[in-house]
This record gives C-alpha cells, structure tokens and sequence, in this order.
C-alpha cells in the first residue's frame, strides 16, 4: 500500500 | 472599514461549499487587492488557496493594509443557505469589529442580513513557489467530478499517468482494477476540449478522498486544471467563472509513495 506524504515535506511555514 | 459587493453571490456559495469539507476554521486576508485564502485541512495532506481580485467584485474597499477575518466554515456555508442563486452578496466589516456582515439582495423586494462573530484563528501559512509544471491537463470539470466519483467505487487511491497524447487515471482495488483515458482533444467544442501539455510523462499516486473533495468545487467553472510534477504536490485549479483574471480556487494534494 503507498504512504501518504504530506504537505510539510514539499513547503515551508512562513 | 471592510466593504465588498458581489452581484452574483452564488460565487461565494460556490466556493465555500467546495472549501467546507476540507477545513473547520479559515482566515480571509483581505486587503486592497482583493480577499485571499489559505488552509490546509487537519492532517496536512491538502491545501486550499484561493485568490479573489478586485475585479470579482462591483464594488470594493479596504482601509487598512491589511485585515484578517477568522471565519468558521459550518456557520459560513450556513449563512450562506440564506443566500439564494440570483442574489447580490454585500460583506462589511469595521476595523477593529468582531463581527463580518453579509446582505443578501434581490433587487429591493427581499434583503436579508446576517452578521457572523469573527473567530481569532491560529493558521499556519506555507510559502508555495510558482511552480512550472512537467504535466498540465485540463479538463471539463464534469469529466473530473465524474472519474473521481466513478474511481472511488474500486479502491482508495488513484494514478493519473499523464503521457504525451492524453491522460490515464486508474484504479487498482480488491475487485478488480480499472482505467479511464482521455485523449488530447484540443479541437473539439470548448466544453468537451481536453487539453494535455507534456514536457516530461509523470505518474503518481493519490488519495480519492481528497480528489472527491475538490471536486465539489465543479460548479465554479466550467474548466479545471491539473498540473503535476514528479517531486511536487498536485495543483488542481477552479478559475472564477474560468477567468483567471478574477481570481482561482487552488487545492493542492501531497502524493501518495510506494514502499
């Protein structure tokens, strides 16, 4: 089964 | 002073009905140019981004650089039952105020006014890059709303392969696996044109929850658009009224990996 990424691993918080 | 003025209202209903699911509590930063929006739902898979420009609106003003205005999405969508399909949408708020006003008109015969108690919301802002796109697909909006819908009845997670020539979703469940293709169709009637613009073929995994989700966004334009890359989250993209010029509702969707 594929994972699920997240968001906080292509953009950072400004 | 906060004051807007939206002759078609369905517009906003539009958008907050495709926003709802996604996320509880969202900030309208509203400035001179325009209203923006940006949320990402509970566990940072997807993000919402909307951009409202001035043009949008027949009548707009904002005193200060800038304001936030904490809204929360059930008592939105809520006020926003009142409104009916023909009617013209006034926002107003004062600087310091704690409430946002929405008026609803129809003509002069029924006006409708509701003020809603701003929320003072804690929001993470993620800096998105422009980004270039290996892959652009658009597509009718139906057509998307459609192969998402169908899709989820076989399994939780769909690949777009987006290849020179058209575009493949497909779906790999426990019954079986199946796939959708659609041409490259740029001469066709303009509401059935599939548009797929390849600089390099991606194919990636995602979650038909979320894809489902934005797609309750279809009735604001005829039109949506896909970009995808193979290192960067999913774009899908509603232009106002597919006027880019007026403003966009943008999701964005992290990939699923293989193990």
């Amino acid at each position: 089964t594929p994972i699920q990424n997240n968001l906080d691993e292509f953009y950072t918080l400004v | 002073m906060f004051e807007a003025v939206l002759s078609n209202g369905s517009t906003l209903k539009k958008i907050f009905e495709g926003i709802k699911d996604l996320c509880t509590d969202v900030n309208f930063d509203v400035s001179s140019e325009g209203i923006k929006l940006q949320a990402m739902d509970s566990s940072h898979v997807s993000l919402v981004s909307l951009e409202l420009h001035t043009d949008v609106f027949e009548q707009f003003r904002c005193d200060r650089d800038s304001m936030t205005l904490g809204l929360n999405m059930k008592s939105v969508t809520q006020i926003f039952k009142i409104c009916g399909n023909d009617d013209s949408v006034t926002m107003r708020a004062e600087d310091e105020g704690e409430t946002l006003e929405f008026t609803f008109e129809k003509g002069e015969d029924r006006v409708s006014t509701f003020e809603l108690k701003l929320m003072d919301i804690d929001s993470e802002h993620l800096g998105i890059p422009d980004t270039e796109y290996q892959c652009n697909v658009k597509l009718p909006c139906s057509e998307y709303q459609r192969i998402c819908r169908d899709m989820a009845g076989f399994g939780d997670n769909m690949t777009i392969d987006c290849q020179k020539g058209g575009v493949t979703f497909s779906v790999d469940g426990e019954v079986g696996k199946g796939k959708i293709f659609l041409k490259h169709q740029p001469n066709v009637e303009e509401k059935h044109k599939v548009i797929v613009t390849v600089k390099e073929g991606v194919e990636l995994d995602f979650a038909l929850r979320y894809l489902n989700n934005f797609a309750k966004a279809a009735p604001l334009s005829d039109h949506v658009q896909l970009g995808l890359n193979s290192d960067t989250p999913l774009s899908v993209r509603f232009d106002i009224e597919d006027k880019a010029t007026l403003g966009s509702l943008k999701f964005f969707l992290a990939p699923k990996i293989k193990e």
